[in-house]
């Protein structure tokens, strides 16, 4: 699997 | 403190509204590594509070560390701080200061 990318991730609320 | 220290807020935010109403980026393994809030939304319970700003970064939500959290890990501790029936706010100590501290 890829390297972990969370750079663009958003989480709302 | 030094010029260099961030300083550091603590915020209550009561559950005023039905949501939160924040949304946050980042976490541990990213260029962000503590989250930062990217989002306040009118009407939920943040933007009721009126002490949390877009830009803020998030080290602790009810005392609990986000360091080295990554992002959906953080983003679960905040969801459950809004969920849970034992208090009726929640806790976020704040840094205006981008850094990785």
């Amino acid at each position: 699997s890829p390297p972990k990318e969370y750079e663009d991730e958003v989480t709302f609320f | 403190p030094g010029l260099l220290e961030p300083t550091s807020t603590l915020v209550r935010v009561a559950k005023s509204a039905s949501t939160l109403g924040i949304a946050i980026e980042g976490g541990a393994n990213t260029r962000q590594p503590l989250p930062r809030i990217v989002t306040i939304q009118r009407g939920g319970s943040a933007h009721n509070c009126g002490q949390l700003k877009v830009g803020q970064v998030i080290l602790e939500v009810n005392g609990v560390s986000l360091r080295g959290r990554e992002h959906r890990d953080a983003a679960r501790i905040i969801a459950e701080a809004f969920k849970t029936k034992e208090r009726d706010h929640v806790d976020f100590l704040v840094t205006e200061f981008n850094v990785a501290l």
